[in-house]
């Protein structure tokens, strides 16, 4: 709230991850977890959407937001992704054509973030290590399915597992130009 | 299968 500073936020991508969330927690209404599980549901689903409202609503934040670089097109991947979903999932139901959904949406939704990050030139630390932790920490499920592959019976998840590689994917290139500018010491440019 | 049991990623 104090840096109101969003040059480099891509807006688009936020309401992505607003949709991923709103989309994949149906289940909130219909089945319990555990506490952790549904107090983590409501501060992904909060943050997203209060992050979404302030780049919209609030004054100074909506002033210094980048919007003719952020041009991306929300429905060039929210669509595909719907019809993914529908063709490719483990059952034919609202709810669970709905996950697949989010799941196929959240490997790609960092995409607008990365376009806009290569269109301006100079990268907020805040936006570079934003991202950075935003992969690094996706990438951290992947041992976490590995593990669980080992530890629990029949955990074999391909829709989840081939998505969220596809993810770390993405982002492969941006981790080499962010850990390269650390590693140097230099401020993070990316090619255009 | 029950809805928990891949579901409880987040």
């Amino acid at each position: 709230r104090k840096n109101t500073n969003k040059r480099g936020v891509s807006l688009k991508t936020q309401e992505l991850y607003a949709l991923v969330f709103a989309t994949r927690y149906l289940d909130m209404f219909t089945d319990f977890i555990s506490l952790y599980n549904t107090v983590m549901k409501l501060i992904f689903l909060s943050s997203s959407f209060s992050i979404v409202w302030y780049m919209r609503r609030h004054k100074l934040v909506r002033r210094s937001y980048d919007k003719d670089h952020d041009t991306f097109r929300h429905q060039f991947l929210v669509l595909p992704c719907l019809i993914l979903a529908l063709l490719i999932h483990e059952q034919f139901t609202f709810k669970e054509v709905m996950w697949t959904f989010s799941i196929y949406l959240e490997a790609v939704a960092i995409l607008p973030q990365l376009v806009l990050l290569q269109r301006t030139r100079n990268i907020d630390n805040l936006t570079g290590q934003y991202v950075f932790f935003l992969g690094a920490y996706r990438s951290l499920y992947i041992l976490n399915w590995i593990y669980r592959y080992f530890t629990e019976p029949h955990y074999v998840h391909w829709i989840t597992w081939i998505s969220g590689f596809v993810q770390t994917l993405l982002y492969a290139d941006f981790f080499y130009y962010y850990l390269n500018s650390w590693k140097n010491n230099v401020k993070l440019t990316l090619p255009a | 299968r029950e809805w928990d049991d891949y579901h409880d990623e987040l």
